[in-house]
């Protein structure tokens, strides 16, 4: 099902995001 | 004091937010590039995961839904 490969490529990518987020704003305060 | 996750979560939307609008539009999205290590391409399937609705556009609530999402698989 190309919708279910969609949905795990999607996650990576987010997951890709977020940390870079995430790791971006680490230690600014 | 505390960081709560909505402090964090309005922080991220903010950074995407350059314009301060409320809402985050796919070429918003595509100009993050210079400041984070994806490419515009990458960015672009970002907003496509986030914007389930295909408005558009991207609500603090839709952006915070697709962040308690990736917590929530990391922690799982």
């Amino acid at each position: 099902d190309p919708n279910i490969k969609a949905g795990a490529a999607n996650e990576g990518v987010l997951a890709n995001f977020f940390n870079s987020l995430l790791s971006k704003k680490t230690g600014t305060s | 004091g505390p960081i709560t996750l909505l402090d964090k979560t309005k922080e991220f939307f903010q950074t995407c937010d350059v314009e301060g609008r409320g809402f985050i539009t796919r070429t918003d999205m595509r100009r993050l590039h210079r400041e984070l290590p994806l490419s515009a391409e990458e960015l672009e399937d970002v907003f496509d995961s986030l914007d389930a609705q295909r408005s558009g556009y991207l609500t603090l609530e839709a952006f915070s839904s697709g962040f308690s999402q990736f917590l929530h698989g990391r922690r799982l």
